[in-house]
């Protein structure tokens, strides 16, 4: 094996035009650098390739590259836009735009939907809510006693699942969101609106001569 | 909050894994 590596080692906005993706997303041309300056340190905290992987994702979530958890799991997957089981510069950007504090409500009550659809089905079903409750459980050390999960459960879902079929589907969803708004919290994340700042050094590798607002 | 009083994604919603804000965090 020769001591080069031929593959790309990193990609940059260029290969992703930065001002296309500002103009698709809520972010501006700067912002999009700027995310570019943090996409370089995740996807480079292990294996300096260019792309995410769950591994770099999970330890940039939990500073702990070991801990699984399924709802981070269950984040970089949609992420992965692609599905190539690793998520590249345009998948972080446009998925980061969802959680935008502009980004439209419909497309954030969409991905909580998807978030929870754990198996993809199209609905949220009991034993889903069941197996993410447990998981929550376990990673804040709460016991409850099981009958204590069921009567959770069942509350939730005589506010949620209208039709009573067992499973929430999305109408029931925005409906069950709208009620209870703070469900929503997590799907937006103000630091969005000040990426340039948290990430200044985006200035010294931007190719935008003048700040495109 | 007791746990029993809040929705079940009230309380999955409180899940580390779920919080993006670290990935901001150095």
């Amino acid at each position: 094996m020769g001591c080069f590596n031929s593959k790309p080692t990193r990609q940059s906005p260029g290969q992703v035009d930065p001002v296309v993706l500002a103009s698709q997303t809520a972010f501006t041309v700067s912002e999009v650098e700027a995310l570019f300056e943090l996409f370089k340190s995740i996807s480079s905290s292990v294996v300096d390739d260019g792309l995410i992987s769950k591994e770099e994702f999970q330890l940039a979530i939990f500073k702990n590259r070991k801990k699984e958890n399924i709802f981070a799991n269950r984040i970089f997957d949609l992420f992965d836009v692609k599905r190539k089981g690793v998520i590249d510069f345009d998948d972080f950007v446009r998925s980061l735009n969802v959680f935008h504090p502009n980004a439209p409500l419909e497309d954030k009550i969409d991905f909580s939907f998807r978030l929870y659809d754990l198996d993809s089905t199209g609905f949220i079903e009991r034993q889903e809510v069941k197996q993410m409750l447990i998981a929550l459980l376990c990673e804040s050390e709460m016991k409850l006693a099981d009958e204590v999960i069921e009567t959770i459960i069942d509350k939730t879902f005589m506010d949620a699942d209208l039709n009573k079929d067992e499973k929430i589907d999305i109408v029931e969803w925005q409906n069950f969101v709208s009620k209870n708004p703070s469900l929503l919290k997590i799907m937006t994340l103000p630091y969005l609106r000040d990426i340039t700042t948290s990430f200044p050094s985006f200035v010294f590798n931007s190719n935008v001569d003048e700040i495109a607002a | 909050v007791e746990p029993v009083t809040m929705n079940a994604f009230e309380l999955i919603s409180t899940s580390q894994g779920l919080n993006l804000r670290s990935l901001f965090e150095k």
